[in-house]
């Protein structure tokens, strides 16, 4: 049987609101490492990857392998019930046909249970090679939010150009062009206003502003993000989670002129 | 044009 609790449901929370808008049904695969997930939308460009060890979870119990299969929507109503400071337990059977959660109030005596009914999901896994991106861009996940929200207003793709000099985001659209650059910033005072870019090799793909929109909805769970590109191959935008877990988005690039 | 390319074409399905 799976058991396992987090201290506070605000992180599931945030989590399934960041990709319940890319992802409608998806299995949570449960074992004794934690919890996973892998869905890709509806059109196959992205793909979201989720991980939450177990050291996330206190306690975590977890005897074999469960997929709990569940609609992104059902679980958005569910977890619309608890408050952020609750503490969360989810429970399922070994094989269930629901799953269980339990929010208990850390400061009064109110404990609220939910059942969700468990759906059969036959997903395709795919696998993620390893990769040694050429470029890896570490800057604060809301000045990424602000940049995608700024540039699709002018046009539907975005230019990532990583070059020693910085990072361009630059769009070309009906009524104009536009383009951020960042550099390399160190601030020891402000230390999540960091940028940081690691560089082997020039760089320089486009993306669908409208995926790196979405992905961005993750911005409330980690103060920066990474973002991480090699030419021809999906970028992979990171948002680090404690306890060495993460949320990861990959999204396809567009080719040809 | 551009064209959008699928994630599948670059991850295998295990």
């Amino acid at each position: 049987m799976l058991e396992a609790r987090l201290e506070q449901a605000e992180l599931l929370k945030k989590v399934v609101d960041a990709i319940k808008d890319l992802v409608q049904d998806c299995n949570f695969d449960c074992n004794d490492s934690g919890v996973a997930l892998q869905a890709m939308d509806n059109s196959h460009v992205a793909l979201v990857s989720m991980m939450l060890k177990s050291e996330a979870f206190s306690p975590f119990r977890c005897d074999r392998n469960i997929a709990l299969g569940i609609n992104l929507s059902s679980l958005t109503k569910v977890l619309r019930c608890a408050q952020n400071n609750d503490i969360l337990t989810v429970k399922a059977e070994d094989a269930p046909d629901v799953v269980n959660l339990m929010f208990e109030s850390s400061d009064s005596d109110r404990l609220s249970e939910y059942d969700i009914k468990l759906m059969d999901i036959d997903q395709e896994h795919l696998g993620i090679p390893e990769t040694e991106y050429a470029a890896t861009v570490t800057m604060p996940s809301p000045e990424f939010q602000r940049i995608c929200r700024d540039l699709s207003a002018l046009s539907e793709s975005v230019s990532i150009e990583c070059t020693k000099e910085g990072v361009k985001f630059a769009c070309n659209g009906d009524i104009g062009s536009g383009a951020v650059t960042l550099r390399s910033h160190s601030d020891v005072e402000n230390p999540d206003q960091n940028i940081k870019i690691d560089l082997t090799e020039p760089v320089a793909l486009t993306f669908s502003l409208k995926y790196l929109s979405n992905f961005c909805k993750a911005s409330g769970l980690a103060k920066s993000v990474n973002i991480c590109l090699s030419n021809e191959v999906p970028l992979l935008v990171e948002y680090g989670l404690a306890a060495n877990s993460y949320l990861r988005f990959y999204l396809a690039p567009k080719i040809g002129d | 044009a551009r064209h959008q390319t699928n994630i599948t074409s670059y991850f295998c399905p295990r």
